[in-house]
């Protein structure tokens, strides 16, 4: 089988999944003062497996977009006009999906790929860690 | 009532990877 670091350097998706991997990129971003990013990105996953029968759902949509959306955070700043409208609007309306995050997090993502995670794979945390 | 912020790490936790 792949040793843990084999499967960080195949994707930003195997780095996630795994728990060491995921909490040196966490590390890491934390230095670069982009960590919100990575939460960003975790939120979406725990939210899109929230109950949308609870009432609680609700109220994590709007903390996400509070925290990361509507002001003019690192995320928000990498999220295209048009996303960051479309999951204003889906909060006003109280119409919640599962998936209304999922572009942002596709934007997210890929600003990650090709930026944190390529320095992370070059960076003195993950080398002193290899 | 947990406040937002208790959310909000509760479904950020809830996708971190765990130890296997």
């Amino acid at each position: 089988p792949d040793s843990p670091l084999a499967r960080w350097t195949k994707s930003l998706h195997s780095l996630l999944g795994d728990q060491d991997g995921a909490y040196l990129f966490r590390t890491f971003l934390e230095r670069e003062k982009c960590v919100d990013t990575l939460d960003f990105w975790f939120a979406c996953n725990g939210f899109r497996q929230m109950d949308l029968k609870d009432t609680k759902t609700l109220r994590v949509a709007k903390a996400i977009y509070k925290r990361y959306i509507e002001n003019n955070s690192i995320v928000s700043k990498q999220l295209k006009p048009a996303t960051k409208t479309y999951i204003r609007d889906s909060i006003k309306k109280q119409q919640i999906d599962s998936i209304m995050f999922d572009q942002a997090q596709t934007e997210i993502q890929s600003v990650m790929e090709e930026n944190a995670y390529q320095m992370f794979l070059t960076s003195d945390i993950y080398l002193e860690y290899v | 009532i947990d406040s937002e912020d208790d959310l909000l790490q509760e479904c950020i936790s809830s996708a971190m990877p765990k130890k296997k």
